[in-house]
């Protein structure tokens, strides 16, 4: 029931928006009822979707506005296994509001978000890079957290930031918090860095908290963002989408087993 | 005398670090006296150039305090036309006074380095990703911004909105501020999505808005983060190096003609 992830990480560009989309369409695939939030204001989520600003009037935005209700804020998409919350225009909620009222706006989120856990089997949330409170909303709703980390030498040395967080979330806001695991993704054979890095990632944390699959650097995933449909909708038999099939399967596999 | 640029995207990933540590670097390699200073707290930068947090004591997070004057926070390089501030520990500067204190820190920053214009050529800030106070902190210190932009189909939907923001800050907190350019990096000549990014690039903006340089997508800048140098003083004759070096010149010459 409305089993909820928060896909996280402070570094920027290491795939949160493209796992969110891939692994929800994963998941749609399998015939999981499936909902992506997307709680970032660039809004990447809705781009992947094919959605234009134009396409909706109200997102998230709104909700921590207390304009409107989430249930107003569902929309369908090409797969009816997945629904869609936009995250609205920040613009107007003053960064300084955003920060200020941040108890208020995470209990109000989470209880929204509590309402609606009965109308699907997956919850993703999409968030943006850093430590804001943003990232924070989501991973007060979630019962885990999935961190992608590219396959960069950078990446792996800002990793203990992410997971500092998530700790301090776990133990000031949401104690059921967990760790899903950490996604390696933008593996590119051609570089022999991203072995290096996919070593000390395998050495350094414990096997259950690294998922198994691992996302290859594929051109499918940028043009995805052109064509408005996620990867694994667009051409379900590809070494892309298969990899993230795999991880829903991954993902899946574990639940059964809780 | 010290001009100053920010290096700045709200797209994450989208190669503002790398940019800050190759372009300063070449600024030094033509002899100019340059400054870094970090301003993402994911201190990406400090990795780059070979220090760890415990090579320094104080950063700009304690600046931003009042806790220590900006000259303190000097540190030297390999290069005696290179000197770097690093970003420091925001963990205790709360990310609510970090936002509530805004007007008073902008004057803070902006009055610290003015008064250090004098000691270098050029100053470069590196600042974390999305539209946030640091962001607009270097920007309120900037003479102009440089806008690194991946040769992906979704960085470029989502420039409009870095745009915006510039816009924003010089309309209502810094009227002198330009856009020095867009630059176009991580250029992949295996995809075909790559040339498409480039040419709307060109074709959807003016000339001079746009670098002629265009930085290639190569191993050699992931390497740098494991060896803690810039590619281009690792190795300042490899393509990716003569890129920034290019880069920099144009820079210069722009600088030459105002
Ligand atoms: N496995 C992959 N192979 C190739 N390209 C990828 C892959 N995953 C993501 N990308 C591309 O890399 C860029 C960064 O990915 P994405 O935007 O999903 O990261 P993000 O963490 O959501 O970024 P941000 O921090 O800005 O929110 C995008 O242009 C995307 O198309
Ligand atoms: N031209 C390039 N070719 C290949 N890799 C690159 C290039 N520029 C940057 N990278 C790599 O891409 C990743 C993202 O670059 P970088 O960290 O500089 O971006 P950023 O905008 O500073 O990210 P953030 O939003 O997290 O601050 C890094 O792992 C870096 O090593
Ligand atoms: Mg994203
Ligand atoms: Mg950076």
């Amino acid at each position: 029931m409305g089993k909820t992830f928060a896909i996280v990480s402070q570094k920027g560009g290491s795939g949160k928006t493209t796992t969110t989309l891939n692994l929800g369409a994963a998941f749609a695939v399998r015939k999981l009822r499936t909902l992506i939030i997307d709680l970032d204001p660039q809004g990447g989520s809705a781009f992947g979707l094919g959605f234009k600003p134009s396409d909706y009037e109200y997102g998230v935005a709104d909700l921590l506005q207390d304009k409107v209700g989430i249930r107003d804020l569902l929309l369908s998409t090409e797969s009816p296994y997945l629904r869609f919350i936009p995250a609205g225009n920040f613009n107007n909620v003053a960064e300084i509001d955003r920060f200020h009222n941040l108890g208020k706006r995470l209990s109000l989120l989470r209880r929204a978000v509590m309402g609606i856990r009965d109308l699907c089997d997956i919850i993703l949330f999409d968030t943006p890079p850093g430590e804001n409170s943003l990232s924070v909303s989501a991973m007060n709703c979630a019962d885990s957290v999935v961190i992608p980390l590219q396959c960069e030498p950078l990446a792996l040395r800002t990793l203990p930031q992410i997971l500092r967080l998530v700790r301090e979330v776990k133990s000031k806001v949401n104690p059921a918090l967990g760790i899903e695991g950490v996604l390696l993704t933008m593996y590119d054979v051609r570089y022999g860095f991203t072995e290096q890095v996919t070593e000390q990632v395998w050495r350094n944390f414990p096997r259950e908290l690294v998922f198994e699959t691992i996302i290859p650097r594929r051109e499918d995933f940028s043009k995805a963002f052109i064509q408005g449909h996620p990867a694994v909708f667009e051409n379900p038999l590809s070494p892309a989408s298969l990899a993230y099939l795999q991880l829903a399967d991954e993902i899946i596999a574990k639940l059964a087993r809780e």
